[in-house]
């Protein structure tokens, strides 16, 4: 899983 | 999501709100920063270019959107309407940011996840928040009477960062796999600036003085 791009902060 | 990622967004909205808050209704944006509301415009811009490509939740893409249209609104008010930019602190607020523009643009071409536009870009803006707090900090400092909105503003600000690294610290034992080194240190940077503000605050607090930065 690409964790880097998963950008679920604000 | 956990409670400290709540409580900090919560925190961090309710900071917009408190200066939005003084500029709509007193009219005044004495002792707040242009340079630092700026620096926050262009960190929303270059950190959502995803907000219409990569849904993630609702509540992230209304706070994208809040968070986005409350720092363009804020400067437009500051720069252009007609009442509140008369009490702009021009000649105090003389931080040269767009010094911090080139070098934070500079780190994230260098220092990046992935070298393509929107993870430099993501980093980019990540870097500049972690500084984007120095104009407002140097004006509070020449600032003879802080007023109460504007020092609450800085605290709640200094506040969500603060929380934002319980969340990290909360989520690194509770996921797998969660380690992200530019978004922490860039974060404890950040929130280290705030120490001695809050050294200030508290002083002031407890002892039922106005606050007052010494130079």
């Amino acid at each position: 899983l690409d964790k880097i791009l998963y950008h679920d902060e604000l | 999501m956990n409670i400290f990622r709540l409580a900090g967004d919560m925190t961090h909205l309710f900071s917009v709100l408190v200066l939005l808050l003084k500029i709509h209704t007193i009219k005044s944006c004495a002792g707040v920063s242009l340079k630092t509301q700026e620096l926050y415009a262009l960190v929303f811009a270059a950190r959502y270019l995803d907000i219409f490509t990569n849904y993630i939740s609702l509540y992230n893409t209304v706070m994208k959107l809040i968070f986005l249209g409350s720092s363009f609104s804020i400067v437009w008010y500051m720069r252009y309407h007609k009442i509140v930019r008369r009490s702009y602190d021009k000649d105090q607020d003389t931080f040269r940011h767009y010094f911090l523009i080139l070098p934070c643009l500079l780190l994230a071409l260098l220092i990046n996840e992935k070298f393509t536009f929107k993870e430099v870009m993501w980093t980019f803006s990540l870097y500049l928040e972690a500084v984007a707090i120095l104009p407002q900090l140097v004006l509070l400092q020449r600032t003879r009477n802080i007023d109460n909105l504007t020092g609450q503003y800085v605290f709640l600000l200094g506040a969500y960062r603060a929380l934002y690294i319980l969340n990290w610290v909360y989520r690194y034992f509770t996921e797998p796999h969660f380690v992200h080194w530019i978004t922490w240190v860039s974060g404890l940077v950040q929130t280290l600036l705030y120490a001695d503000f809050f050294y200030y605050y508290f002083q002031s607090w407890k002892n039922n003085q106005k606050l007052h930065l010494p130079a």
